[in-house]
């Protein structure tokens, strides 16, 4: 199971539909302060389940979506679609055998997130599993936020120890 | 339960271990499980020998040493289960010149070992030069997020003042 | 007791909004006290409108943005009392180079507007030229500090890769 | 009242005895991570008086004495002294008329601070007195810590209050 491409629209400042390929080894994101690369980032924990908004820096989850500027209106929907490639065949078999997967969450304002796999609608609980299944959670340690090591290091031990049940 | 925790523990140290003696020539560091025989319900310490000196607590190293320590103790979860993303954001800010070209092995060493794709956020021209490929994010239009490929030397364009 | 922290809190409220606005040329924010009427239980709040933007907490601010409004605050707090030492250890980390082009300029105000004298510790080579002078800390002999004056050539290569 | 000078002799790892000037204007601090950079200025917060040793990344107090290498043995004081230019007159009168005061604290393994103001012997109390009329105590929101605007930001609300108490 490769994660092979991310789309986003209206999905906090990435008002304008962007679509980055995730190509192999390290792929770096750059930019002024400011310009959207940790929204990026959790615009990749969003589509994979992420429950929490807090972690999302979003008083409730609806912040996610677009929300205006002087120029431009704020937007109603936010969508955000993970392309994986499963050609190891590896991703759970309820998926089927597709070769390709792609995972989209929706959310509108006043109605929540609605998710789909390969178009077909289906539960939160489902793509968290998927995810899960392939220790790549939302909260999974190897996505590590910005503020998180240091956090890490002036944890409680109890709550350090959290992170060792992530991976486990 | 209890048992996958306490294996996992065990692996995770040992990755710890010899994360932190790359980095630190000569010193040596372990994790431990503290307050309570219950491992879901003990501690998790990290204790440290940097080169030359005393062991002692995490909080005792330099603000940079401290979070390169952290670094190798992610990556150390990582390698005991490798996740097929794995996404770091601006976790080499702290880092001097000397421990970011550390930190960059440590991660080449992570992508020689798995399959896993890294996105690694950065402002730093070192992490810069090691990426794979670059993409920088914009704002042309105020408030609104553009993304494209760059190069190196673009890269370091857009992070130099305005 | 609750008038002088009233008072106070008019005072830097007054300081922070006068810095953000320089800083963000076209934003606005201030602080509030919240969640209690009386001055020593509340709580303080710092509300944030960016260049075009609607206003919100300070929690929706990039990483970046967070830490430049959280030294204005810092200022703000000292103008309305200033120390004769002022000290601040890596401030500048997470800022981008139009950001700490900003800091400095904030930096060069609170030392025409007082005088107070100013440490500074960085790793940021904008930064440092901006210093009226620079002591470089090295531990020639290994775990022993020794601290020395040097130019800025001589400090750019202290910090990079050894 | 002008702080001009600070001497650190066997302060974490200041063992070799140094002095720097404090001159006017804004003075750099540079060199690599773990260098004594962050020693520096809590060896100057230490010698106003601080009373927390956690806030100066020990266990107990004595942890600030130098604790030895593989070359070198632990010793068993430290030493810090600053020197204040008070040819403004403005220093509490209770110190006399000197234009020149030398503060200093010193920690003995085993038997805890004692503090003196120009060679004698004085209590805490009056050294953390001595600063607070300047405005200048130890934990005076002119200190920013490393990593402390981080804890500023992410601080609850009431906990940000205090920033303001300490300064009115
Ligand atoms: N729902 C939203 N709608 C529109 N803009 C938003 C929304 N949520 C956040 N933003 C904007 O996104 C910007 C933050 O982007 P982000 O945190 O990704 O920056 P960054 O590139 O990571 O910066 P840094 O280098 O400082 O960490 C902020 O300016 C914020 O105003
Ligand atoms: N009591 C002590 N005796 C001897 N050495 C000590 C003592 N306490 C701390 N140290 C050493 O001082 C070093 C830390 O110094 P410091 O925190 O000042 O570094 P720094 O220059 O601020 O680095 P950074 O840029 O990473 O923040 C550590 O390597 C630590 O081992
Ligand atoms: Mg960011
Ligand atoms: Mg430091």
């Amino acid at each position: 199971m490769r994660f092979v491409r991310l789309r986003i629209a209206g999905f906090k400042s990435f008002v304008n539909p962007v679509e980055a390929p995730i190509d192999e080894g390290v792929t770096g994101i750059v930019g002024p302060n400011g310009c959207g690369k940790s929204n990026f980032l959790e615009a990749l924990r969003w589509v994979m389940g992420a429950t929490s908004a807090k972690a999302m820096r979003a008083g409730g989850m609806e912040d996610v979506i677009f929300s205006g500027t002087t120029e431009r209106p704020a937007r109603n929907h936010a969508e955000v679609t993970l392309v994986i490639d499963n050609s190891d065949g590896l991703a759970p078999s309820r998926l089927g055998r597709d070769t390709v997967i792609e995972v989209s969450r929706r959310i509108t304002r006043g109605q929540g997130s609605t998710y789909r796999i390969n178009g077909r609608e289906t539960r939160a609980r489902d793509v968290q599993l998927l995810f899960a299944d392939a220790s790549s959670g939302a909260n999974s340690p190897a996505l590590v936020r910005q503020g998180q090591i240091n956090e890490l290091i002036a944890a409680k031990p109890e709550n350090r120890r959290r992170v060792l049940e992530e991976a486990a | 339960g209890r048992a996958r925790l306490r294996e996992a523990f065990e692996v995770i140290d040992g990755h710890f271990r010899n994360l932190f003696q790359t980095l630190f020539e000569g010193g040596e560091a372990h994790l431990a499980l503290v307050d309570s025989e219950d491992p879901l319900e003990a501690g998790l310490e990290i204790n440290v020998s940097p080169p030359g000196k005393k062991l002692g607590s995490l909080s005792l190293m330099s603000g940079g040493e401290q979070a390169l320590t952290a670094t190798a103790l992610i990556f150390a979860v990582f390698l005991s289960n490798p996740a097929p993303l794995c996404a770091l954001d601006e976790v080499d800010a702290p880092l001097d010149d000397a421990n970011v070209d550390r930190f960059c092995r440590m991660l080449a060493e992570m992508r020689r070992l798995t399959d896993t794709r890294f996105v690694v956020i950065t402002h730093n021209p070192v992490t810069m030069s090691r990426m794979d490929r670059l993409y920088g994010v914009t704002m042309a239009e105020r408030g609104v997020s553009q993304i494209v490929s760059v190069d190196l030397q673009e890269a370091e364009r857009m992070i130099a003042a305005e």
